[in-house]
């Protein structure tokens, strides 16, 4: 997250961490952020795991405020499926149908269990978003700056407006890059924004006064760069395709 | 306004135990 500020995961409790297991013995390598969407299910980005789309190569943890150490109240998940949409693909710059679904459960069997630093989020009503204008909250463990070699350890969170299509269809936007399963958000001053490291994490939105995963960091070109908004995945356009792989309706938090 | 209820898990989506920012 470029700009913004520091926070606990009490403040996003929803976040996902997903890691990358090594070879050898080293620890997992962080790879990206994820939503928590039903007990046993994290929504995130395809572009993720598009080179490993093996389940077994990931591991996935609530509740960390710190990346790669040990939180107090933190669950560790293997992942028992990993699904990527069907009709995901990469443009010369954009990601189409960018989302993918883990189910996840503990080394016991278990999925998640709510606490002061593990919730879910809710899933926007079909087709429907908050309005454009509206502030939206990002949260990632991605770089402060493109230019920076090292990421935060420390969990951040920052506030952008969402844009409309129109503006973020123009060409000194993104032109023809742009349709209508994204969504453009950014900060009028360009000082804050998603980054590297952010993919797959959360856009919360409020929608009729509930805090809604509205998106999925999915790309962008540079990070705060001016006339440059992040790319999110419209999660309300996904929502059938979300239903079909999870299948229980009553396991979702509509 | 409207507020989630609380699943047979004890989930509540979108509540934070801190105070929202909204």
């Amino acid at each position: 997250i470029v700009g913004g500020e520091f926070t606990e995961v009490e403040n996003q409790p929803w976040f996902a961490a997903i890691y990358q297991k090594n070879k050898g013995g080293s620890p997992p390598s962080f790879k990206c952020g994820g939503s928590l969407i039903s007990p046993c299910w994290v929504a995130s980005a395809a572009h993720c795991f598009i080179q490993l789309p093996k389940k077994e190569n990931y591991v996935v943890y609530l509740g960390q405020s710190k990346e790669s150490s040990y939180n107090p109240g933190e669950m560790k998940f293997e992942v028992e499926q990993l699904i990527l949409h069907e009709y995901y693909r990469e443009d010369s710059l954009a990601y189409h149908n960018d989302i993918a679904l883990l189910k996840i459960r503990t080394s016991t069997g278990q999925c998640a269990q709510p606490s002061r630093s593990i919730q879910t989020i809710c899933l926007p009503p079909r087709f429907t978003d908050a309005p454009f204008g509206s502030d939206c909250e990002i949260t990632g463990f991605g770089k402060e700056s493109e230019s920076d070699y090292l990421y935060p350890k420390n969990l951040k969170m920052s506030v952008v407006k969402l844009v409309s299509h129109e503006q973020c269809m123009q060409p000194h936007y993104y032109g023809s890059e742009i349709n209508y399963k994204m969504l453009c958000a950014a900060d009028p001053e360009w000082k804050t924004d998603s980054c590297k490291g952010d993919s797959g994490g959360p856009l919360i939105c409020n929608i009729e006064g509930r805090p809604t995963l509205s998106g999925i960091v999915s790309w962008g070109r540079g990070c705060a760069e001016k006339n440059k908004p992040g790319v999110y995945t419209r999660v309300s356009h996904f929502l059938d395709w979300i239903q079909s792989h999870i299948g229980e309706e009553k396991g979702l938090a509509f | 306004k409207p507020s989630s209820s609380v699943d047979q898990q004890g989930f509540q989506c979108g509540q934070k135990a801190l105070r929202p920012r909204f």
